[in-house]
This record gives structure tokens, sequence and C-alpha cells, in this order.
């Protein structure tokens, strides 16, 4: 669903935050 | 037979990608949608997060977003 989408790129966004 | 998975998300898969055209973690992640890889959801943040970070894409804003992409 888009919103599994959703949480999936807030959480790799969020990820990725930390990292760069 | 099951259907087993179509698509690998691998660091060569995502390089391509990055190299064609800039992406967005959106982007990315609906080219590597569980249904065709067969990984969980978790599965498939954790890893391609590892993959963006060792890559260590260029970054760029796009209409406010934020695209990563990769030259040769």
């Amino acid at each position: 669903s888009s919103s599994e989408a959703d949480e999936m790129a807030a959480a790799l966004d969020l990820e990725l935050n930390d990292f760069m | 037979t099951p259907s087993s998975s179509d698509v690998q998300l691998t660091e060569e898969a995502v390089r391509r990608y990055l190299i064609r055209k800039p992406m967005t973690t959106k982007d990315l992640l609906k080219k590597f949608q569980t249904k065709r890889t067969g990984l969980s959801s978790e599965q498939t943040v954790n890893v391609l997060a590892q993959i963006l970070k060792r890559l260590n894409p260029e970054r760029k804003n796009v209409n406010d977003k934020m695209h990563f992409y990769l030259t040769e």
C-alpha cells in the first residue's frame, strides 16, 4: 500500500539522516 | 511453482539506477518493492540504507526533494 511505502521511505530517510 | 523474486536488491542494481538518473529514497523503494524482491519491509530499508551509505552518492534537491545520483 502507499502508506507502507511512505513508512518505509520515512524509515530510510531517518537511517540516512543519521549517517549523512 | 512458488513465485520467486525477480528483482534483487544489490549494490550493483542501485548503482545502475543512480547513474541513470537522480532518485529519491521513495523512487528507489519503488524499484525494489517487497513483492518483487521477497524481502520484508524492514530488510529492504536496512539493506538499502547500507548500500547507500557505502555508495555515498552525490545529493541534490529537485523540486524540494533530495535526490541521490552517481557519476561514472
